[in-house]
């Protein structure tokens, strides 16, 4: 299996939308 | 406009940015929000823990524990596609460490637990679904945790859970062990082990749980544990965010909707942000659908290709598709399939030519020493995910810094594609 780890997530905004069944990624989420 | 039409596929850095500080910087995002935790970094100076407590550890530490995660979640995700759920039975193939899977390069946040609540630091995790914390009177075992341990006595909601409810026997997915029953009081005992022998074993209970003062799931489930053996690193237990029906996610589901958000900060030493509920999500997210099911807590994910510099690599998809993706916010470095990180060392290789490779930083393998420059600049890396989603990743999530002379490409191979 592949893992997308934490240290590539730094700085993203990473959003969870279960019922929805997607992941997001916004740039810039923690400026 | 102009970045916009013409993407920038380099990063430039002030090699100083490798060096650690000593100062905390509190993001400006999430802060004082509703449903808003503040994430911290373990071993950076914004967590709180003492350096007795918390006693920084080498990067090649880190990378060491990081693997034993690695290989624990591939042993769950063997188990569970098997359907077969003895944990047990995997031990031999895993490390057999102290704690070291959850204490290793780990983001955590502080929620109250309990009436009057009691603050308590927990190791932030989406690859695990159950929430337990050390509870007194510590009947077997207990680490050494930053705050004082959570005392049920002193807690006005707190009850235990009974054997018969069906929450009980819930945790047979959330742990992947089967709950025990106390033959004295009927009350459920959840056990849960993690791959490298660390565990948590106690009463399985609900009690108020506060967020913010306005955000409180009123009977939250969660593990009060009272056999705990492990190096957690000072934190007093674990936030499970998995997708089982027991994790924090499903149990908010009323509250927030099982959405949730968070970002990990650049550096140690900055702050980020945990939100829960859909109304304070970025909202300049662009979004990928979850992959199928992988196990019952993962968040499966389907990387399609990825670029260097904005040149894609010719990884073949199958590449990617037989192994499959998921997102762990515990896992430290991005795993890849073995020929898919060789075309991009390979590749990012390539752009850095004019830097002096050095010796390899345990399981990353292309290392520069920065010491005789002042700045550097590096190519973009960017992951396409599944509908066509193009994320860049920032210059702090490619690169892994031991000390400016050993700074190394922050991506790692499997040992087999089919991995």
């Amino acid at each position: 299996i592949g893992i997308f780890g934490n240290v590539q997530q730094k700085t993203l905004g990473v959003v969870y939308d279960l019922p929805a069944g997607k992941v997001g990624f916004a740039p810039g989420g923690c400026a | 406009a102009l970045e916009e039409a013409i993407p920038n596929h380099y990063h430039n850095l002030q090699t100083t940015s490798f060096l650690p500080s000593s100062i905390c910087t509190l993001s400006t995002k999430g802060d004082r929000k509703r449903g808003t935790l503040e994430v911290v970094h373990k071993h950076g100076p914004c967590s709180t823990f003492s350096k007795d407590m918390v006693k920084p550890l080498a990067v090649e530490d880190i990378l060491s524990h990081d693997q034993d995660r690695v290989e624990s979640i591939r042993s769950r995700l063997t188990i569970t596609t098997d359907g077969k759920r003895d944990i047990r039975g995997s031990k031999a193939t895993l490390p057999a460490k102290s704690g070291s899977t959850i204490g290793s390069g780990n983001y955590i946040v502080t929620v109250g637990l309990g009436t009057p609540k009691k603050d308590l630091s927990l190791i932030f995790d989406t690859g695990s679904d159950l929430t337990w914390t050390q509870c007194q009177p510590c009947a077997r075992s207990c680490y050494a945790q930053q705050e004082t341990i959570f005392a049920p006595s002193s807690s006005t909601t707190y009850s235990n859970i009974s054997c018969s409810a069906s929450e009980c026997s819930g945790l047979t997915s959330a742990t992947g062990n089967k709950p025990g029953c106390s033959a004295s009081s009927s009350a459920c005992i959840y056990g849960i082990q993690y791959g490298d022998q660390s565990f948590s074993v106690g009463f399985f209970a609900k009690d108020k749980l506060t967020l913010t003062s306005k955000d409180v799931i009123n009977d939250f489930y969660f593990g009060c544990g009272q056999n705990n053996q492990g190096l957690f690193g000072g934190a007093a237990g674990l936030l499970g965010l998995g997708r089982d029906k027991l994790s924090i996610v499903s149990q908010s589901t009323r509250e927030y909707g099982k959405v949730f958000s968070y970002c990990l900060p650049s550096r140690a030493s900055y702050t980020g942000y945990l939100t829960f509920g859909k109304d304070r999500a970025a909202s300049n997210a662009k979004y990928t659908p979850f992959s199928s099911s992988k196990g019952s807590s993962f968040y499966g994910l389907e990387l399609q290709a990825i670029f260097v510099g904005g040149s894609k690599l010719a990884i073949s998809p199958t590449v990617f598709s037989s192994s499959g993706m998921i997102i762990d916010s515990g896992t430290v470095i991005t795993r890849l399939p073995p020929t898919a990180y060789s075309a991009l060392s390979k590749a990012f290789r390539s752009q850095m030519t004019k830097y002096t490779l050095t010796k390899p930083l345990s399981i990353l393998d292309t290392c520069y020493d920065f010491s005789k420059t002042t700045t550097v600049t590096i190519p973009v890396i960017s992951m396409l995910w599944g509908g066509n989603i193009k994320v860049d990743i920032a210059a702090q999530g490619t690169l892994y810094a031991n000390g400016i002379d050993q700074v190394c490409l922050a991506f790692a191979g499997n040992g087999d594609d089919s991995d």
